[in-house]
């Protein structure tokens, strides 16, 4: 493995979005390591519709909440085809699922995979570079007064709340990290991402982890 | 500066409300003991630093409700070789 890695580095990563008042973040996630498992397969890197799953994974609740694996289980099951985000903006609250002709481009996913790598951080290291970037859900709490550097306390890994992306790590500090992308912005955090402590599954950042296949 | 920076204009030269301002002096409060680490805690060069931010004249109870909108699943722990078979399958 290498010392450090980052799926930005290799330009399959999209701008870093703001859910606004929308508890979607989960629905961000999902939409977000598709978009980059899309580009690592050699395909135009471009922003899919996050509202799309907002409004159709119909067993989560849209903007109230939802989980990444329940929303890559629904994608995978009905085979539904991701819009881009441009067909099917952003709206920051739930609406009606919006469903567009065949000819319309979208993607769908082949499968998904979904594990727990607590005490195998160095396994989900190897699975970052076979997978393409994670989702994961951890405990954010603390977050809301973040401004930089690597999170080591301040949060537990029993009381996970908030899904976010997984891009890379970097081992060539004393602190080794995983890189995390969030849904809050550009201006929050390290230009909207957040540095976490590899190794003790802090915040639980191994605990729930997800990949999504096109 | 922050209604500035964070186009907080509801009402000029103010917080917007008492809750928020209520809100934002206990902000301050908490991201000055989450920058204090207990002596018995090894203060890590490179350490998280918290401050003041977009959330700053949000409640806690408002900002979790808000933004900490997702429910971990319970998940198989991973094990290389049950992958590997799926995989071969």
């Amino acid at each position: 493995l290498p010392t450090r890695f980052d799926w930005r580095d290799k330009n399959v990563v999209t701008r870093v979005r703001n859910q606004g008042s929308c508890g979607g973040c989960w629905a961000f996630s999902v939409v977000e390591v598709i978009e980059s498992a899309y580009a690592i397969k050699g395909k135009p890197l471009q922003t899919f519709s996050a509202q799309e799953v907002i409004d159709c994974s119909y067993k989560d609740g849209g903007c109230n909440g939802g989980s990444p694996v329940s929303a890559l289980k629904w994608l995978n099951q009905t085979k539904t085809r991701l819009v881009t985000e441009s067909m099917y903006p952003f709206k920051a609250k739930t609406g009606m699922c919006h469903h567009f002709p065949m000819s319309t481009f979208g993607i769908s996913i082949k499968g998904y995979q979904a594990y727990s790598f607590r005490h195998k951080e160095e396994e989900m290291m190897h699975k970052l570079l076979e997978w393409g970037p994670l989702i994961a859900v951890v405990d954010a709490v603390s977050w809301q007064d973040y401004l930089g550097g690597i999170i080591q306390h301040h949060c537990s890994p029993e009381e996970s709340n908030h899904a976010v992306v997984i891009t890379g790590y970097d081992r060539t500090g004393d602190i080794p990290y995983w890189i995390v992308r969030n849904s809050w912005g550009s201006t929050w955090g390290i230009d909207g991402f957040v540095h976490i402590k590899m190794k003790r599954n802090v915040c639980g950042i191994a605990d729930s982890v997800a990949a999504g296949f096109v | 500066q922050f209604i500035a920076q964070y186009n907080r204009s509801r009402s000029p030269g103010r917080l917007g409300s008492a809750h928020q301002y209520k809100a934002f002096q206990e902000s301050i409060q908490r991201q000055h003991a989450l920058n204090s680490l207990p002596s018995d805690l090894l203060v890590e060069k490179g350490s998280a630093t918290y401050g003041i931010n977009q959330f700053s004249d949000l409640a806690p109870e408002l900002f979790r409700a808000t933004y900490l909108c997702s429910k971990p699943s319970e998940l198989p722990k991973y094990k290389p070789f049950d992958s590997e078979v799926k995989r071969l399958h």
